[in-house]
């Protein structure tokens, strides 16, 4: 618990749960998103983005209509 | 249109899977919609494997990122079969790819489209209901924190950066809201689905929808 380590984890953790009091704030609704402590909390936004969204976005073309395939 | 499309009640989406500390929800989204377009078709849902399109499709990066059009054009032009989970599992981590004979395998993709339903995401109901589950490019940087229930605030759609897979919809109560299967296990979000708000393109859901053919 001394390490270096576990002070940049507890760290990330406290800023996400800071992360987590602005996002619900928009909750009004029963249904609405919940953001708390999960499995990502000790993770920085940077690592988080470094290793889970790794897709590469290409742009498609505009919908125009349900057609059979080539 | 039916009020409420949940492919999962037909018995054709594979169970959640985790993708661990790997960036493969790319190949995770294609081969879950490839898995319940056959299994729409007649055929057993069988779990295919994930490790197979890492290691081979060359044009994306394995673990360190790539994209599900790159994935489905590369699974077309070379009309690869793909391996099941079983023979093939996944390792999360990028591999050298393992060749099997041409006959060998369970399924190829003939097929596939590419659109931007954004303003459209009713045509985006209707493409879900005639061709089964749908791979989408979504912007999942506040997904850090979520832990259930309908994203209809935070969540932007312009930067695109993580690839899932849409297998319904539920227009039914106050907030309507397109059903959506992640890769991050099962103890993300609701049981590894996340609920996104229909309508405002919200996390970009409906910017890049990809629908395969096999």
């Amino acid at each position: 618990e001394d390490s270096e380590e576990f002070e940049r984890r507890y760290f990330y953790f406290q800023n996400a749960t800071k992360r987590h009091v602005s996002l619900n704030s928009f909750s009004s609704e029963l249904q609405s998103a919940q953001y708390g402590i999960n499995q990502f909390s000790d993770l920085s936004q940077e690592e988080f983005r470094d290793v889970y969204l790794r897709a590469v976005f290409h742009r498609a073309p505009p919908f125009s209509g349900l057609t059979a395939p080539k | 249109l039916p009020a409420k499309l949940d492919w999962r009640d037909k018995a054709v989406v594979a169970p959640v899977q985790d993708q661990g500390a790997c960036g493969s929800c790319w190949a995770f989204s294609v081969v879950g919609a490839i898995q319940s377009v056959r299994a729409i078709g007649g055929s057993q849902l069988v779990q295919l494997s994930v490790q197979q399109l890492i290691d081979c499709s060359f044009q994306n990066a394995g673990c360190s990122g790539g994209s599900p059009s790159s994935a489905l054009r590369w699974l077309e032009q070379t009309r690869l079969k793909l391996a099941t989970q079983s023979e093939y599992p996944y390792q999360a981590a990028t591999g050298i790819c393992r060749f099997f004979s041409p006959s060998h395998g369970v399924v190829a993709v003939r097929n596939f489209t590419a659109h931007d339903f954004s303003g459209q995401e009713e045509a985006m109901m209707a493409e879900l209901l005639q061709r089964g589950p749908l791979v989408a490019v979504v912007d999942a940087v506040s997904w850090q924190d979520y832990l259930g229930g309908i994203i209809q605030h935070h969540c932007s759609s312009h930067y695109s950066n993580h690839a899932v897979l849409v297998v319904g919809y539920d227009t039914t109560g106050n907030i309507p809201y397109w059903i959506v299967q992640n890769s991050w296990g099962t103890t993300w979000g609701n049981q590894g689905y996340v609920y996104i708000k229909m309508g405002g393109n919200i996390c970009g859901i409906a910017d890049s929808v990809a629908a395969v053919f096999l």
